[in-house]
């Protein structure tokens, strides 16, 4: 259950960076 | 898309999935793009997290008694090491450039191996827990071989001692699992197969004991009455070679066999 927890953990780190990375693309489009 | 084979994979990874893509397909459409904006904290904040599943997954290979997880869960973990590094790299250059084409490939590149990475590590642990309940599963097959040499009330109360933890255990981890799949034919046969294990249980028992009362009153249709009990056990046999059948088939087998 301790690894679900830390996919999740990761998941949602990469949530916040592709977000961010998007944002600044969406702008142009 | 990839398609998850349970709910909590599906759970965990198909929201980033979706991102992911999205993250693809702006910035081929943007082309040279934006300048991109400072993503140290959110890299830092994924290097950090897989920090975390790196010491957990060590702690889980470590005391796994599970020989295939402890092959193939470092090289998931590797995977989501290198992605992670790629992240780091991409960030460092879009700090000095934040036009940088090589950057965003690294970006792109790194984001897409944490989500595979993710994705092999968590499918590999999935895996390992399917195992466990097949090995459950064949403890049930090796009673129900057991019940053709019963032939005393007291072995039949020893064989019903041993089997029924055994066999609720199966019930309780299959219906489980059941619920968890994605896919709904595969969860349809679950639940078939289970349904008939519970009905033929009593039954078989029933039969056993009905042998061994034809032997301890001299034989007399003995035969028919070993062929009834065989032919229960082995129905009930079949029923469990066909959970294990299903539980170890994904949404990608059936696709590649179709």
């Amino acid at each position: 259950e301790m690894i679900l927890e830390a996919a999740r953990g990761i998941m949602a780190a990469s949530s916040a960076l592709v977000r961010a990375a998007n944002a600044a693309q969406r702008e142009l489009i | 898309m990839p398609v998850f084979h349970t709910k909590t994979i599906e759970s965990i990874l198909d929201p980033v999935a979706h991102q992911v893509s999205r993250l693809v397909i702006l910035h081929e459409e943007a082309e040279d793009g934006n300048a991109m904006p400072d993503l140290s904290r959110p890299v830092q904040a994924v290097s950090l997290a897989v920090a975390n599943l790196v010491k957990v997954g060590k702690e889980t290979i470590n005391s796994s008694d599970d020989d295939i997880l402890k092959q193939d869960m470092p090289l998931s973990l590797t995977r989501v090491e290198n992605a992670s590094q790629l992240l780091e790299e991409a960030s460092a250059m879009l700090r000095g450039d934040p036009f940088s084409g090589p950057a965003r490939k690294k970006l792109i590149e790194g984001s897409r191996g944490i989500l595979q990475g993710t994705s092999s590590l968590l499918l590999c642990f999935d895996e390992s827990e399917v195992r466990k309940i097949i090995r459950e599963c064949k403890r049930v097959l090796d009673y129900l071989a057991v019940s053709e040499v019963i032939d005393t009330m007291e072995d039949l109360v020893q064989f019903l001692k041993d089997l029924s933890p055994c066999l609720s255990k199966v019930s309780r981890e299959v219906g489980a699992r059941e619920k968890e799949l994605t896919h709904q034919v595969h969860s349809e046969i679950l639940v078939r197969c289970l349904e008939q294990v519970k009905i033929l249980a009593p039954i078989l028992i029933c039969s056993m004991k009905v042998y061994i009362h034809i032997m301890e009153q001299g034989g007399k249709g003995a035969d028919e009455a070993a062929e009834n009990r065989n032919y229960l056990s082995s129905r009930m046999s079949d029923e469990i070679q066909e959970i294990i059948r299903v539980l170890q088939l994904t949404t990608y087998d059936e696709d590649t066999s179709e």
